[in-house]
């Protein structure tokens, strides 16, 4: 999702 | 998954092996700085509270449990263990790291993407990591010799972070929405802080000498 984009990065 | 994001992930894991194995093998943390350990724990810590939330994948989950666990068992290690923690050096690391919290918090509280708990934790983790190699810098600087685990741990944190910015640049240009300006200002910041660092290791490299930082 959009808005999650990026919290997938660690 | 890019290539970048993949490589800076490989290179942070590194980092931590390269430390395990001079804290396990050699049985020394001479030259790395408990403050910054500390900090990382911390950082660690209050990053990945999603853990319990939001299931990514299994790699993300696994790679935050390698390095929570890791940052903490660290902390441990310099703490407790009854070889290890004699060869810190206390005396040369003491940058007050605790001072550098308060600012990341008050941060985190006032520039956020959402004015919730986990949200105001994870700017917070964010702002604190860009500033939590610090001390071992510091530390880096004050000790003559650096020992090539040492310098090569710096390093591989180093590249980790350089390449998470070749990372967000790339799916900048390639994924649509992708927009994060707080990792990505904390992240550069934290990047240019190891400029000076690079420069000295690969003078030194390049010259084939021991490396050095000037005082």
């Amino acid at each position: 999702t959009k808005e999650s984009a990026g919290k997938d990065e660690l | 998954m890019n290539i970048f994001r993949l490589a800076g992930d490989m290179t942070h894991l590194f980092s931590v092996l390269v430390l395990l194995l001079k804290i396990h093998t050699i049985k020394s943390c001479a030259g790395i700085s408990l403050k910054t350990q500390e900090l990382y724990a911390i950082v660690f810590t209050t990053r990945y509270l999603d853990l319990f939330t939001t299931y990514i994948s299994l790699y993300n989950t696994i790679m935050k449990l390698i390095f929570l666990g890791s940052s903490i068992s660290i902390v441990w290690y310099m703490r407790h263990h009854k070889v290890v923690r004699r060869s810190y050096d206390k005396d040369q690391d003491t940058f007050r790291h605790y001072l550098l919290m308060l600012p990341c918090l008050l941060l985190a509280l006032l520039i956020n993407e959402k004015f919730t708990f986990l949200e105001v934790m994870w700017a917070f983790s964010l702002y604190l990591e860009a500033v939590a190699i610090l001390p071992q810098l510091v530390l880096l600087q004050r000790t003559r010799n650096i020992d090539n685990l040492t310098g090569q741990y710096v390093l591989l944190l180093g590249a980790y972070r350089a390449l998470y910015v070749l990372n967000w640049i790339y799916r900048y240009f390639t994924e649509e929405n992708y927009v994060h300006w707080i990792t990505w200002v904390s992240g550069i910041v934290q990047t240019l802080l190891y400029a000076d660092f690079f420069y000295y290791y690969f003078q030194s490299w390049k010259n084939n000498v021991k490396l050095q930082l000037p005082a």
